[in-house]
């Protein structure tokens, strides 16, 4: 365990937090992509299936159970408890466009065919895109509020650091698992011009508003 | 080829 991914994790667990206490206290999802919410529910059940077969650390255990449950108990604010809330008519990406070729992806490059590296993989190449739904919808709905901007900002940094983590393991560890570090910058890349959007109005305390 | 590192991280 490194610095970088300590605080990795932390920005992944926080945005989680954030995304399910605004839906929580709100009593409402509008605004938030309910189909890339399924994504990362998709990627934590990939990845993290070997939680019964292989022990790693109380802190791995732990961690994975608390994204399985809060990505769980979102999905299920969002399409069940505060269905009427949700906003279909925004939030219209066409998730098949990533699930079927980050599962063609996973299939033909992996570290080792095997069933559960290539869940594996699939959710790494998975996760990378997963954001996209809701960045779609953020630039159809033209904006977003500053919970919401609060919530990408954390889950964008999160993998970001994770990229400083890869280079601390090369250089430390003399190791690295390029599957890993090209989805990685893939999806921060992705961040990217939200990033600039957060930091330009966001933090200035104006609201998040796309150039139309 | 790159070894694929023991799943240690989440």
């Amino acid at each position: 365990m490194n610095i970088f991914r300590l605080l990795g994790d932390i920005s992944h667990l926080l945005a989680i937090i954030i995304l399910l206490r605004k839906i929580w206290m709100s009593r409402s999802c509008a605004g938030i992509s309910g189909k890339s919410q399924l994504l990362f529910g998709l990627v934590y059940t990939t990845r993290y299936l070997d939680l019964i077969t292989s022990y790693i650390s109380l802190y791995n255990s732990v961690m994975k159970v608390v994204f399985l449950a809060a990505s769980y108990a979102t999905i299920y604010l969002m399409y069940v408890k505060f269905k009427a809330t949700y906003d279909h008519n925004h939030d219209t990406f066409r998730i098949e466009f990533l699930v079927v070729p980050a599962v063609a992806l996973a299939l033909l490059i992996n570290h080792d065919f095997q069933v559960v590296e290539i869940l594996w993989t699939f959710s790494i190449y998975l996760e990378s895109v997963a954001i996209l739904p809701q960045l779609f919808m953020v630039s159809k709905t033209g904006e977003a509020e500053s919970i919401t901007s609060h919530y990408l900002f954390a889950l964008g940094v999160y993998r970001g650091l994770y990229l400083l983590n890869w280079i601390y393991r090369f250089w430390a560890e003399d190791h690295y698992d390029l599957i890993a570090i090209v989805a990685g910058v893939v999806q921060t890349v992705l961040y990217c011009d939200f990033f600039y959007l957060y930091i330009t109005k966001v933090l200035r305390g104006k609201k998040l508003q796309l150039p139309a | 080829i790159l070894n694929s590192f023991q799943k240690d991280e989440l």
